[in-house]
C-alpha cells in the first residue's frame, strides 16, 4: 500500500514539475512530504515559484497565479491516472493573454493522450479548438447547440495561434 | 476510449433532444451567460452517477428536469444519453461503442440503461472504472472551482492523492 | 431598532429591483422577507428571475447570472448606505459582452455619487474609465505603477462606450 | 469625500515608494497576473484597520512586508498612506485633505497616523465611520468573493443588513 502510494505520489510530482514548468516557464513547482520519513501518513505541501519571484505562502499568489499552479497540479494528476476525458469549466477566466498562451500550450501537450472539454469565454481557447460548439438560449426558454469543426472555417489563416498551433 | 456525444432530452435548459458532438482533440462549448453550458458539464456528470444534488447547484435532484418557460410546459423526465467510442477496448465490455443513459422522473423514479438494456449504476460505474473514469468528480472542473483545487489542506491533499493512486 | 432595520430593509429592496432592472433588462429581482409577519427576526431571501426565464433557486442561475445579481445586491446596499467609494476586484470575470455592457452602464449610473475603484482585464471595462492605472512589475520583482487619463488618450472618439458616455 | 491617492511603501510586492492616484469617478486598474492589483486593493483594507491576516491572504500579518526578491533584499516595514478629499466635510475633522497612515514593523510593532500626527486605530475608525467607510470589508469586494455575496442563508443576509442598517 505505501508503495502504491509512493509510486502514484512520485508521478504525479515529477509530472507536476514539468507542468508547473510550462504554465511558469523560469519558474518552479514542486511537491514536498511534510513528514518524508512517515510516507504513510505524510500530508502533501504545493510549493509554487513563477519566475524572477521568491518562493512564498500558496495564498500570497495572484488570482491568476493560483489557477496556473491549480492547473499544472489537475494535469500532472490526469497524466498519471491516464483518464481518458476531461472537462474544464472557465478555469481560464482569471488569465491574462500571456497567460492563457500558455495554458493552451499545455492543452495542446496533452492533446494525444487525453480528450479536453473546455468551457470558455476567451477567443484564444475558441482559436485552439479542435471542434467548437456553440450554445444559444432561444426566446422560448431552451437551449442549442450548433457545433463548428475549425477544419471547416474560412478564417484559420488569419487566426495567429492556429497558425502556430 | 473517448466522448463521440451526449445527448440531453429535458435536462435543465435542454427541452428539446439536443445531441452535443465531440471530437478526440480539445473541444470548447463557447455562449453567452445564462445559455446552457454548464448545464452540459452537470449532464456529463449527472449521466456517470453523480448522486449529490449540490453538483447540479440545488439540494433536490428534481430541479433537473426542464421546469418550463413561458411557451413550454415543464417536462415529467430528464434523459441523458452519453456516447463513447471504445475502439481501443478500454471499456470491459464488447462494443465498440457504448451508450450510458440516464433518466429521472418527478416521481423521483430513476433508470439506467447500457447500449440500451436496462442497467444498474454500480454495474455501469465499475465498467467505467476499468477505463480510468471515476465517480464524475475525478473527471470535471465545474465553474468557479478550480481555485478550491489549491486550498486543500496537506492531509486532505493526501486523501486525495490516495484515493486517485 | 425595528424601524431603523425595517427603512433601512425597504430602501435597499426598492434599490435591488432598480439595480437588478438595469442588470436585467425585462428580468425582475426582490428581496423577499422570509417571514413577512416577523420583521424582527425574519431571514432575508433574494429573488432573482433573468427576461424570459421562469424564476428558479438563485442556485440554477448560470455564473455570469449570479455575478450580476450580487452586484444588484452590492450596489443597492451602496445607495442605501451613502457609501463614498467602493473597491471591486475582478468582479466582471464571468460577464460575457452583452453582460459587461450592462454592469459598466450601472457603474455610469452611479458615477456621481460614488467613487469607484474596479480591477479588471476587460478590454470594455478598461474603455469606461475615467482614469487608467497600469500596474507592471519589473524584473527585480518590485511593481509599479503608470496611471493615464483617457481625457488625455488620443482614441477617445474610436471608443463607441466612450462616445455614448 | 473621495479617495485622492494610497500610497505603497515597502507592502507586499510594492518594495518602493508608490503613489496610486485616483479620481473622484470610475478608476480601473489593468495588468497582468500577478503584478500587484489586488496588492493594491489589500493595501486600502489594510490602511483602514483590517485586523484579518485572512483579508491579506495570510494567516501572518508580518507577510505584508515586502519580503525580498533576487535583486531587492526584504525589508523591515511595511508602510500604506490614504489620502482622502474632505472637502465636502463628510470626514468630522476640519481638515480638507486627511492622510491616514499605518506601519508595521517586522517586530510586530505597528503604528497608525492622521495627517501626521501618532493616532489609535479606534479614533481612526471612528472618523471613518461617521463618513460611511465602515471596516474594510464593507468598501471592498476582493478577488473571487463576488460569488460569496449569494451563498448567504437568509438569516445571515439578515444580520449583514442590520449590520449596516
Ligand atoms: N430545470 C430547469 N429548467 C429550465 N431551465 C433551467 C433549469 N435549471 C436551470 N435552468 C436554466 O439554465 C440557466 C443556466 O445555465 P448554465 O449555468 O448552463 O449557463 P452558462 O451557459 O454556463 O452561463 P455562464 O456563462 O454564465 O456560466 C439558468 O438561466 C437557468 O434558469
Ligand atoms: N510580502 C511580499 N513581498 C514581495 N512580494 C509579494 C509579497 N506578498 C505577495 N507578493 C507578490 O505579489 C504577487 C501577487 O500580486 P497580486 O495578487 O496583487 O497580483 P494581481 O495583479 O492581482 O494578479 P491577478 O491578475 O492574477 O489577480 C505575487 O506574485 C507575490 O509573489
Ligand atoms: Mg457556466
Ligand atoms: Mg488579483
Amino acid at each position: 500500500i505505501v508503495e502504491v502510494f509512493s509510486d502514484f505520489y512520485r508521478q504525479v510530482a515529477d509530472s507536476f514539475e514539468q507542468c508547473f514548468a510550462t504554465l511558469f516557464p523560469g519558474g518552479q513547482g514542486r511537491m514536498r512530504l511534510t513528514e518524508p520519513d512517515d510516507p504513510l501518513g505524510s500530508g502533501v505541501e504545493i510549493e509554487a515559484r513563477p519566475a524572477g519571484k521568491h518562493l512564498r505562502k500558496l495564498g500570497l499568489l495572484s488570482g491568476g497565479e493560483r489557477s496556473l499552479t491549480a492547473l499544472a497540479l489537475v494535469f500532472a494528476m490526469l497524466r498519471s491516472q491516464s483518464t481518458p476525458f476531461f472537462v474544464l469549466d472557465e478555469v481560464d477566466a482569471a488569465l491574462d493573454d500571456v497567460n492563457l498562451i500558455r495554458f493552451l500550450r499545455l492543452t495542446e501537450e496533452f492533446r494525444s493522450e487525453i480528450q479536453l472539454l473546455l468551457i470558455s469565454h476567451q477567443k484564444r481557447t475558441m482559436e485552439a479548438a479542435d471542434c467548437l460548439l456553440g450554445v444559444s438560449m432561444s426566446s422560448s426558454g431552451n437551449s442549442r447547440v450548433i457545433s463548428e469543426r475549425p477544419g471547416e472555417r474560412v478564417d484559420v489563416a488569419s487566426n495567429p495561434s492556429r497558425a502556430a498551433g | 476510449m473517448f466522448l463521440k456525444s451526449v445527448t440531453l432530452k429535458g435536462f435543465k435548459s435542454f427541452a428539446e433532444t439536443t445531441a452535443v458532438d465531440f471530437v478526440p482533440g480539445l473541444n470548447v462549448v463557447v455562449g453567452p451567460n445564462g445559455t446552457g453550458k454548464s448545464n452540459i458539464v452537470e449532464s456529463i456528470a449527472w449521466v456517470l452517477g453523480s448522486q449529490s444534488p449540490t453538483s447540479m447547484r440545488s439540494n433536490q435532484m428534481a430541479d433537473v428536469i426542464f421546469s418550463g418557460s413561458h411557451s413550454k410546459p415543464a417536462l415529467g423526465r430528464a434523459e441523458v444519453v452519453l456516447t463513447l467510442c471504445n475502439e481501443d477496448g478500454r471499456l470491459p465490455i464488447d462494443f465498440p461503442e457504448v451508450a450510458i443513459s440516464r433518466s429521472l422522473f418527478r416521481s423521483g423514479e430513476s433508470a439506467y440503461a447500457l447500449n440500451g438494456a436496462p442497467s444498474r449504476l454500480g454495474d455501469i460505474a465499475e465498467i467505467l472504472a476499468a477505463a480510468g473514469v471515476g465517480r464524475h468528480r475525478h473527471v470535471i472542473v465545474s465553474q468557479g472551482r478550480i481555485d478550491a483545487m489549491l486550498s486543500a489542506k496537506p492531509a486532505e491533499r493526501r486523501s486525495i492523492l490516495e484515493e486517485a493512486a
